[in-house]
């Protein structure tokens, strides 16, 4: 890695941001979101905070610009240079532009944003180019796929090298709403599946992950591990044979195979055989025994045969007819050991799957010994 | 690095380097003023810092894969600062 001459550096740790125009080759909320996501990750791994302001000037002000705009540096069309940013410091200092003549996109085609911004973001900061072709901050784009992106040993070094590490407690993703204490008596979940030897348990930005036969837990920041996945996932299933692991987010899903997610996604849940007027998933559990996937949206259930590919005929059905003592509707649901787990608010119900009704009421944070 | 191809590289080509290494490694900022005329010496010594950069062989000369990476898309803030 390398840094700027005379090691510019911001000297405080909040630092504010201001996305100025936008591109019309993407969504408003899509820019947005790659702006944000690109800041989320330098803030996982350094003290720093980032806030958006929307008026008036921002320590890095973000803006999409043609050919001459301003500063000494004009742009050159599409292809060549995709966009620049200015070290830490007054007036221009830190702000990032894209060149306009690009087409910006959020996935593969024309140009990532996202990756764009990380590398740009990290001069902002005060980064150098690093000759690492790993590294984000490598000159060259077209090395990096924004699914399987995550910053290199050598991002990390050198941008820890101008900022420290980040402060002794776990990532906070979103500093308005401080993380929810896993033993709080109200806590509902998003999600929750088991992943490996592991079960997750999905909350806002962040998962807990947990050995179920242990006491051992942990927490991290959803966009630490998958940066392009949104907060928020609604709902997530494992078929433990393939390692795949599904998750669901309005009306889009993703797949992550060995912790990665992979290319293509996301999907539509159209796709699967959903009707139009299901904009999203509560929950949804894969039984091993029958080789199918139960999707449970408000109080109604489908049920999906993963062999065929296809859903069942004669679905949707009641949730509280067929799975009597559940719903009407559940937030959460994971299959361990012949059991269903279905998720209610700050309730658990484990469900036995071969005798068909519920065994045991507990709390919701029960698997954390609370 | 691929083995790169000696060519004589076309006007255009040097005309592309010597911007490129321009904008990017300061080809004309270590050059004094007194001497505008970029010497043979001062864009060959800049060939090799690129080409040492990204881990080219390191030549000196406008080879095919050393073009190659001057025309990828990239970031416009320069390698090296002078």
């Amino acid at each position: 890695y390398s840094t700027f001459q005379g090691r510019p550096v911001w000297k405080k740790h909040e630092i504010t941001y201001r996305i100025n125009n936008y591109t019309p080759d993407m969504k408003k909320e899509d820019v947005d979101y790659a702006i944000q996501k690109a800041f989320q990750v330098w803030s996982d791994v350094t003290p720093l905070k980032f806030r958006r302001v929307h008026a008036g000037e921002a320590d890095i002000m973000i803006s999409f610009a043609n050919g001459a705009h301003g500063d000494f540096n004009p742009f050159d069309g599409k292809d060549g240079i995709l966009a620049h940013a200015y070290e830490p410091g007054p007036g221009i200092g830190g702000d990032a532009h894209f060149d306009e003549a690009e087409t910006w996109s959020k996935n593969q085609q024309g140009r990532n944003l996202f990756l764009v911004a990380v590398h740009e973001l990290g001069h902002s900061l005060g980064l150098g180019h690093s000759n690492d072709r790993k590294a984000i901050m490598y000159p060259n784009y077209g090395y990096l796929d924004p699914n399987t992106f995550h910053l290199s040993s050598d991002d990390i070094r050198g941008i820890q090298s101008l900022y420290g590490g980040p402060e002794k407690h776990q990532p906070m993703p979103n500093p308005d709403r401080p993380k929810p204490a896993v033993c709080d008596p109200n806590l509902s979940f998003d999600a929750v599946t088991t992943l490996g030897d592991k079960i997750i348990f999905f909350k806002d930005g962040v998962f807990w992950w947990k050995f179920p036969e242990t006491s051992k837990t942990g927490i991290s920041s959803i966009s630490s591990l998958w940066p392009t996945l949104p907060s928020g996932i609604q709902a997530a299933y494992e078929i433990e044979a393939r390692k795949q692991v599904f998750l669901f987010k309005d009306d889009k899903y993703w797949l992550l195979s060995n912790l990665r997610l992979q290319p293509n996604y996301p999907k539509s849940i159209y796709s699967l055989g959903f009707p139009k007027y299901v904009k999203k998933i509560d929950g949804a559990v894969f039984n091993p025994l029958l080789y199918k996937t139960y999707f449970f949206v408000n109080s109604w259930y489908w049920r999906y045969d993963e062999r065929n590919q296809r859903m069942d005929p004669g679905y949707p059905r009641q949730i509280t007819k067929n799975f009597p003592g559940i719903g009407p509707k559940i937030d959460a649901v994971f299959y361990f050991k012949r059991n269903y787990y279905f998720f209610q608010g700050s309730t658990q119900l484990q469900y036995d799957v071969m005798l068909h009704r519920v065994t045991k009421r507990l709390r919701s944070s029960n698997w954390f010994g609370c | 690095a691929s083995q790169a191809k000696v060519i004589s590289p076309t006007e255009m080509d040097e005309e592309f380097a010597e911007m490129y290494l321009n904008h990017f490694y300061g080809l004309t900022e270590t050059i004094p003023m007194t001497k505008m005329k970029i010497s043979r010496d001062s864009l060959k010594e800049k060939i090799q810092e690129m080409q040492k950069f990204f881990g080219l062989n390191v030549t000196g000369q406008l080879d095919t894969s050393t073009l190659e990476v001057m025309h990828k898309p990239r970031c416009g803030v320069p390698d090296v600062h002078h």
